[in-house]
């Protein structure tokens, strides 16, 4: 609220999960990836403040992280807002000698954020 | 990472795009598509960018098998959850054509067996065969007359026929003859037009270990009722007949499947 008063501040969102579309046709790899044309990966990005509320999926450590640099912000940084949950993906691709595979990659969607 | 990509927006729609915001040359714009390719290149896998060749030829099964892994996007699995197919831990599907230049080969076009080599070495060294099935189109035949029976069984037995997949161990010398052993068996109706697939893991595992024990496999169609040679022998595509086409040919021609593991397990996080 003090801040609010001060200088009319805007403040940064919080941390929570952001739009970002990777388009494989954009790095000119359409003509190798057969499926898809390209994937929601998502990314977090927001402010970890103090108090951390329940749906920033904090860890106790980071409320302790958090405590601390709400009196202390000079000595200890913020909590960093990262992926807390990840999905796969399924990708149709010829390789460098030119066979059809289909793999799942683990890890590259994020589904959820949080502060850690 | 911080001068190469620019995330457009702030909590709106983005979209990667590389971006030359602070130095702008076109020299550095190259080193970063260089350096973004290479690190997800090797995140994928790949020792270098794939250069397919024009048209290259996708699999409807492989396709079909893509399809069917992201019918649900919520519900997207590391690993394969194919039906009856024991390839649970595996999280890669390979397709392989034979070589084609066997075609030619005068010993394998004797009676209505075939010989397959798939060359399976590009499958990488730290990857573990969980499964591999070979995959033949069979071709339905319109039989309009009924065939003569010639014995008391039903005249049903000479629609069917048996399909044997033999893993070659040792290949014939000159005269001689090849020393195999049966891996897989199944029987098809020549009436009906359908895809058979054959179990060949323990081969393509044995290759996989020791290429040089990769003779291949030689395929065998018989009749169920007295297991002689078939007189219905092009029902199934097994080599391509003078009046197929090439696209129709790469669409029916044999297929193997490989389903590995990578081993690269999800990361559980620590609480």
């Amino acid at each position: 609220n003090s801040e609010r008063k001060k200088g009319g501040r805007k403040l940064k969102p919080n941390c929570r999960r952001r739009s970002l579309y990777v388009d494989f046709s954009d790095v000119g790899w359409n003509d190798w990836i057969v499926a898809p044309p390209g994937y929601n990966a998502f990314y977090c990005d927001g402010e970890c403040p103090f108090p951390l509320a329940d749906h920033l999926n904090s860890t106790n450590h980071a409320i302790v992280q958090t405590l601390v640099h709400s009196v202390k912000a000079s000595a200890v940084p913020q909590a960093c807002c990262v992926p807390t949950e990840l999905s796969p993906i399924s990708m149709l691709y010829l390789d460098e000698y030119d066979k059809v595979i289909l793999k799942n990659y683990q890890e590259m969607v994020v589904e959820g954020c949080g502060c850690r | 990472e911080s001068t190469a990509t620019r995330m457009s927006g702030d909590g709106e729609d983005s979209k990667l795009t590389v971006g030359t915001a602070s130095n702008g040359g076109k020299g550095s714009k190259q080193e970063v598509i260089q350096a973004f390719e290479s690190s997800l290149l090797s995140m994928f896998g790949l020792k270098s960018r794939p250069r397919p060749r024009k048209n290259p030829v996708i699999p409807q099964y492989m396709l079909d098998l893509y399809l069917e892994q992201v019918k649900n996007p919520d519900d997207i699995q590391v690993n394969f959850n194919i039906r009856d197919k024991s390839v649970s831990s595996a999280n890669t599907a390979r397709s392989f054509f034979h070589r084609e230049t066997e075609e030619d080969y005068e010993e394998s076009r004797v009676g209505s067996s075939r010989h397959y080599r798939f060359q399976i070495d590009t499958i990488p060294d730290n990857e573990v065969v969980t499964g591999a099935e070979l995959r033949l189109y069979c071709q339905g035949i319109n039989i309009s007359s009924p065939m003569t029976n010639t014995d008391d069984r039903p005249s049903e037995y000479q629609f069917l026929h048996r399909i044997n997949v033999h893993e070659i161990l040792e290949p014939a010398d000159e005269g001689g003859e090849s020393i195999k052993r049966l891996i897989d068996s199944k029987v098809v109706d020549i009436r009906n037009s359908s895809w058979e697939s054959f179990d060949i893991r323990p081969a393509v595992a044995k290759w996989k270990a020791s290429q040089e024990e990769n003779h291949g496999v030689e395929v065998e169609l018989t009749e169920v009722q007295n297991s002689q040679i078939s007189p219905h022998k092009d029902h199934v595509r097994l080599r391509r007949s003078s009046d197929l086409a090439a696209s129709e040919w790469q669409r029916q021609r044999p297929l193997l499947i490989t389903y590995t593991d990578d081993g690269k397990r999800p990361t559980r996080s620590k609480r």
